[in-house]
């Protein structure tokens, strides 16, 4: 048979129409020897999931994330060696619920609370915690005419009671993260490393929390309505970042290498984003983006 | 290196017209010679595409070609190599010769669509063959 050598033959170059199903040339083989004859990296993807249904993720989240691949990958998809070490992988999750609680307020700029359920199921027992980060992301970019400063609140949730009613963490967490808008944003990411931690280390799969997003203006007075610097409608329920260290033998390792100078962070390029983290911690200031180098 | 103890004047090693070219055919390259080769497949082909946001084309390489007797370094074959050649040509033929096979790779990213919509970020080691040898 075509495949006797044990080899696939895959033709390369002429137009090759599969017009079959993508196993037809392996066919009939029983999951097992489909799976054995797979080099590792379709083992690993593959897993049955080359043909399962899968829900379209965000266009918005996708355009995030291609532009984070192209900033971590070369054309030819080799890793680049210019990034942090601590990790390989980045997940992104778009959450499962969403209902707002307290009305936003043009006024005060406060936007809407969003009650957010996210599922981590994806996440293997090999990869483990770094950093994470929740990702408002605009539909078209942002600009304001001064400085404008937000305040992300987030409160942490236990997951679901067998009362029903999620209850508060006994210590709502109050996440103090502010970001001064100069230039055009396309997105937020806000480091929420520190209250995800014992959650995500506890391998507890499903994250619950109400995120607030409250913007005013950097002398304290709150922005006239006509000013609001937040339309709420630009704004998505901000999806979840994870970045993850897998450990498994097929996963690639870097290692910390001495001249590696650690960034505060390093998303999708920093010009069209904004990282802002907690205060107090790496830098209070939100990242300027590096100036063009002569 | 055989010593030379030359009593009369010093005699040029090598003559003026000696041709370097006719001088190395002396030695036997094989033309089907171990070496790299490209295989550029894209993710649409295998009806990947829908899930493999990037790369859209991907070039794993492999390694091809004949092992010639006489290895030498330039294989970055280990002494065990010469050795299985030996018993394939003196002792026992049923033992094959050394087979061209790749020996260094590079990692590669990868971005997946997961089947609950989130969005993957990997890099996965041993994609893309960068050297051979043969072993």
């Amino acid at each position: 048979s075509r495949a006797s050598t044990g080899e696939i033959q895959i033709a390369a170059g002429a137009e090759w129409e599969a017009k079959a199903e993508p196993w037809s040339l392996v066919q009939p083989l029983d999951e097992k020897d489909r799976l054995g004859f797979l080099p590792p990296l379709f083992k690993v993807l593959y897993n049955g999931q080359g043909d399962a249904p899968r829900l379209q993720p965000d266009s918005r989240a996708l355009r995030y994330m291609k532009r984070l691949y192209k900033s971590f990958a070369t054309k030819e998809g080799i890793p680049k060696s210019n990034r942090s070490p601590l990790y390989n992988t980045v997940r992104l999750f778009t959450s499962y619920a969403q209902h707002k609680q307290a009305p936003g307020d043009q006024v005060t700029g406060t936007v809407p609370s969003v009650d957010l359920l996210f599922h981590l199921d994806r996440v293997t027992a090999v990869e483990h915690f770094i950093k994470s980060v929740l990702l408002f992301t605009f539909s078209n970019p942002i600009s304001f005419s001064s400085a404008v400063k937000c305040v992300c609140n987030l409160v942490m949730k236990e997951p679901e009671s067998s009362s029903g009613n999620p209850h508060r963490t006994p210590s709502s967490l109050t996440f103090d993260s502010q970001f001064e808008f100069r230039k055009k944003y396309r997105w937020i990411e806000v480091d929420v490393t520190a209250p995800l931690q014992p959650l995500v280390a506890s391998n507890q799969r499903n994250i619950h929390m109400s995120v607030n997003l409250t913007c005013v203006k950097a002398q304290l007075q709150p922005p006239s309505a006509r000013e609001n610097p937040f339309n709420m409608t630009l704004l998505v329920p901000p999806s979840l970042l994870l970045y993850l260290n897998d450990t498994s033998a097929q996963a690639h390792h870097r290692w910390y290498s001495l001249h590696y100078k650690r960034r505060p962070s390093q998303g999708a390029g920093q010009k069209r984003g904004l990282s802002a983290c907690p205060q107090g911690e790496e830098s209070a200031e939100a990242v300027r983006p590096s100036r063009h180098r002569r | 290196d055989q010593e030379t103890i030359g009593l009369e004047p010093q005699k040029p090693l090598v003559p003026a017209s000696f041709n370097l070219s006719e001088y190395f055919k002396q030695f036997l390259f094989p033309q089907n010679e171990c070496e790299l080769h490209d295989f550029r497949l894209s993710f649409s082909q295998l009806k990947w595409d829908s899930w493999i946001v990037a790369p859209h084309r991907y070039n794993p390489r492999y390694c091809k070609g004949d092992c010639p007797r006489a290895l030498g370094h330039r294989y970055g074959s280990p002494v065990h190599t010469m050795v299985q050649n030996i018993i394939h040509e003196k002792l026992d033929s049923s033992v094959p010769r050394p087979s061209c096979v790749p020996a260094k790779y590079s990692p590669l990213s990868v971005l997946t669509i997961e089947p609950d919509g989130s969005i993957a970020y990997k890099e996965y080691e041993d994609m893309i063959a960068t050297k051979c040898t043969c072993r």
